[in-house]
């Protein structure tokens, strides 16, 4: 059973049986993404209408494999750049396509889960928050400053609202050269208090301003199409 | 003079009902969606003369002409699939990622000689 298991994986494109991690299980209804069961969704209802599997019309790119990589960096905390910053390595793992696959999309989504501190915040004019994203380009060395070695890829100010606000940014050729063994280190997302912002009162700040920032959420969107598994075959 | 027994409606050249349960292949731990699905499969003859409704090429048109002559030198043509449906699967790899993938001819809609 073993072997004709595998060989009926490879069939599926998959060199092995994926384990995921119990918990992961467990949490199934929860984790996945609303937007695949969405594109789950249409494509079950689509097959029955013929249409073209080897095309993600929702990203308008060919593929057949919709993956959404989770961020493994760690958790938020301060910046080394400067006080009332907040900054959280970002880290997704594209070892997890296979080598024969072409990448034709990887779209970075940043979602900000913010929560007013008091009430009144919510009668204050609109909340935004700074956000600048850098490319890391090679592991930090203790005493190294860690500006040197990261590159600038986005610098813009997000207007909050209570519940979730997404920032999306295309990094395909980015992540085509995180594919290569050692050359992913990652981002750096940085995130500038409200208390640095003129335009807040200081009296509605709390004594820590970074308290006042969102909570983040990171995942890449990686579409890659099987060029084994997406022949055009003559039909009689 | 050969002695042909009488075709029953389920023994010619047709698609058959084949549902695959991905619990019973012990899968459900990491496929998310959908639990299994009708795959299909063909089976059945493709007898002579080979009737409009079976789908036949010209060739195996030929070939049920050669097999009636001589069915032990010649086969009867084979029963395949002519017409399949794409699925899409939902599941997580070892990363813990989920994973929607969609898959060419897995379902078979039609069979034919």
């Amino acid at each position: 059973m073993k072997s004709q298991e595998r060989l009926f994986l490879s069939a599926l494109g998959l060199s092995e049986r994926p384990r995921p991690a119990a918990a992961a299980r467990q949490a199934a209804g929860r984790r996945v993404p609303s937007a695949l069961w969405r594109m789950f969704r249409r494509s079950d209802g689509a097959e029955a209408g013929g249409s073209e599997p080897c095309t993600v019309n929702e990203y308008g790119v060919r593929g057949n494999i919709i993956r959404f990589v989770q961020d493994q960096g760690g958790s938020a905390g301060p910046s080394s750049s400067c006080d009332s910053c907040l900054e959280k390595q970002l880290f997704f793992n594209m070892s997890v396509l296979q080598p024969v696959e072409l990448l034709s999309l990887a779209q970075l989504e940043v979602t900000f889960h913010w929560k007013p501190l008091r009430p009144a915040e919510l009668l204050q004019n609109q909340r935004s928050v700074s956000v600048s994203l850098y490319r890391v380009i090679r592991s930090t060395l203790r005493g190294a400053s860690p500006q040197a070695n990261r590159r600038p890829l986005l610098s813009q100010t997000v207007k909050l609202q209570p519940g979730p606000t997404s920032l999306k940014m295309d990094l395909t050729a980015l992540a085509e050269g995180w594919r290569k063994p050692g050359r992913n280190y990652g981002l750096v997302l940085e995130l500038l208090a409200p208390s640095a912002d003129p335009s807040y009162s200081a009296n509605l700040l709390p004594v820590d301003p970074t308290l006042a920032l969102p909570l983040v959420r990171a995942s890449l969107v990686a579409v890659s199409l099987n060029p084994h598994q997406c022949r055009s075959r003559q039909r009689r | 003079s050969t002695f042909h027994a009488p075709l029953t409606p389920s023994s010619v050249c047709r698609a058959r009902r084949l549902y695959v349960d991905f619990r019973d292949v012990g899968w459900h731990d990491w496929i998310i969606a959908p639990q299994g699905y009708m795959a299909n499969y063909c089976h059945g003859e493709c007898p002579f003369p080979l009737s409009e409704s079976l789908n036949g090429t010209n060739h195996a048109i030929l070939q049920t002409l050669v097999h009636s002559l001589d069915p032990v030198g010649t086969p009867q043509p084979c029963c395949v699939p002519i017409r399949l449906s794409p699925v899409s699967m939902l599941y997580y790899d070892n990363n813990d990622n989920v994973v929607l993938r969609h898959y060419q001819d897995m379902v078979v809609d039609e069979c034919g000689c």
